[in-house]
């Protein structure tokens, strides 16, 4: 079997040779890594911190704050947990591919340069 | 609090394993 | 700061590739295409590469440990509660998680494999193809293509190696024996009509060779004429239609033959075998021809004479195939016995190396003899 990969959404970031230099991209995507697994609920809870946009249900879990000059970064998770961490520039660009069992579509949306990485373990909030 | 949003932390990081790809996987 | 969400429910279908600097120049070419390929079908479930109209890429699959969220940053309607606890600068924008990924794909440049596996032998037999393709599963060089996990222009390149012909839309390998009558018949043609071999045209030549043929029984259509241009030929820089015949790889091609053909029961003094050799081919045909040329077809059983050796005869494991090298021929010639040895150099090792680790390694004189440790 094989299939095409569309480059249409990267077209014109592909052009103008623009590129993610910071905690997100051109396209507005950012890449977040945390070593240890996070747990969020996975159902609606009426409570200050579930919303919906546009049809789709959220939770908000945490505030990331980015010192740009330095590249540190803090993240707070949930009411007690703080982390510190870097943005990390990528040894290997990373495609984001979306593949799209109901249409029949492969489809690269993005390019990652960056993310941001959290590896220490996690601080209580003081 | 019954909402946990909590990170469980891992003392290491593994990503050793490599494996080939098949056609299925990429659309699971 | 960024407030941060994650959608209740994850999308799956995001995967994260890596990108070489060879991957990045595809993907900024905008003429140029990129696909996921798997050989044989959806079911089989082969191994997927990645390919340009190029190159192959093996994807590799590298699991890790980590959490790693994608978000997509999004305009909050909401007034988010000013979180002062913290003493930072209030959130100033929203992300939201989409996707969590639990691996990479790498990306691994290899060579592509041509899938022949359902291709059916063609012998010249006027039954080819069956009505409607019946029972023939790749029934167009797109199918070809399609289920070959390989670039393009690696497909046509190994295509035409291996005699491969399209006859009526349909794919197909030339057997042997039409692969050298066709030949055969091609070369003579072509004396006959003085065409030039440095400049062998696909029209020119079908015409030569049809020249005086019964149309009804022929089986040397444009398209296996077309075949033995690309397996015997070179196409000619900048001309789509014109290929220069490669003397040598016809000259071994007869070779071979004769080899299989003289000896096979028994073996032959070389001064022997060059006079049969030239006697295959067609009268005054301008073939320069040396024993050196057929390296990795025969062995020498007895001081200079020469047998048949076929390589798909011999282990596939390297140390049992040096084994059965040596009960053969209890020393060789370097340059004799690598062709036979040099396919399973699997780490691709110097030559020298890898014949060290399975035999000795003596001079004698100029000559570099090989025999069992």
């Amino acid at each position: 079997p094989s299939i095409n990969v569309s480059k249409r959404q990267l077209q014109t970031l592909l052009q103008s040779d623009q590129h993610q230099t910071s905690v997100s991209t051109p396209l507005g995507n950012m890449m977040l890594e945390i070593q240890g697994d996070l747990e969020l609920p996975r159902q609606w809870s009426e409570d200050q911190r579930f919303t919906t946009i546009d049809k789709e249900q959220l939770v908000r879990w945490g505030l990331l704050h980015i010192d740009p000059s330095r590249n540190n970064a803090i993240l707070f998770v949930g009411r007690k947990q703080r982390l510190l961490g870097s943005l990390v520039k990528l040894d290997t660009p990373l495609g984001l591919i979306k593949f799209n069992q109901q249409d029949g579509i492969v489809e690269m949306q993005d390019i990652f340069y960056y993310k941001v990485l959290f590896k220490s373990r996690p601080l209580p909030i003081m | 609090d019954e909402i946990r949003i909590w990170v469980r932390y891992k003392e290491g990081f593994s990503d050793a394993v490599r494996k080939n790809v098949s056609w299925s996987s990429l659309w699971s | 700061s960024l407030n941060l969400h994650e959608r209740l429910s994850i999308d799956r279908s995001f995967r994260l590739l890596h990108l070489t600097p060879e991957l990045l120049e595809v993907l900024k070419d905008p003429n140029s295409k990129l696909q996921f390929k798997a050989a044989g079908n959806d079911e089989d479930d082969g191994d997927v590469v990645l390919c340009s109209r190029e190159k192959t890429w093996l994807l590799r699959q590298k699991n890790h440990s980590n959490t790693t969220m994608l978000m997509h940053e999004f305009t909050s309607e909401q007034e988010t509660p000013l979180e002062t606890t913290f003493g930072l600068p209030s959130p100033m924008s929203d992300f939201a998680g989409f996707a969590r990924t639990t691996f990479e794909y790498e990306t691994k440049e290899v060579s592509g494999i041509l899938n022949v596996e359902s291709i059916p032998i063609h012998n010249g037999s006027s039954d080819f193809p069956p009505a409607d393709g019946r029972d023939l599963p790749v029934k167009s060089m797109d199918d070809l293509l399609a289920s070959s996990a390989c670039s393009e222009k690696e497909c046509l390149l190994q295509w035409g190696q291996l005699g491969g012909c399209v006859i009526k839309g349909y794919p197909c390998i030339l057997s042997s024996d039409f692969l050298t009558k066709a030949l055969h018949v091609t070369l003579m043609s072509a004396m006959a009509e003085s065409l030039n071999f440095s400049r062998l045209r696909l029209g020119e030549t079908f015409d030569a060779v049809n020249k005086d043929i019964d149309q009804e029984s022929n089986p040397y259509t444009i398209d296996v004429i077309k075949t033995i241009l690309e397996k015997y030929g070179e196409k000619v820089k900048d001309d789509d239609d014109c290929w220069q015949l490669n003397q040598k790889k016809v000259a071994v091609w007869y070779g071979i033959r004769a080899l299989k053909k003289y000896a096979s029961q028994s073996s032959i003094p070389p001064a022997e075998f060059l006079i049969k050799w030239k006697s295959t081919f067609p009268p005054y045909a301008p073939f320069d021809i040396e024993i050196e040329m057929l390296r990795g077809w025969f062995f020498r059983p007895t001081g200079s004479s020469l047998q048949y050796l076929p390589k798909n005869t011999l282990p596939s494991d390297i140390k049992e195939r040096f084994m059965m090298l040596f009960k053969l021929q209890s020393q060789w010639d370097m340059d004799d016995i690598v062709p036979f040895v040099e396919e399973l150099n699997s780490k691709g090792l110097k030559i020298d190396v890898f014949l060290m680790k399975y035999a000795r390694k003596r001079r004698v004189g100029k000559k570099v003899i090989i025999s069992s440790r």
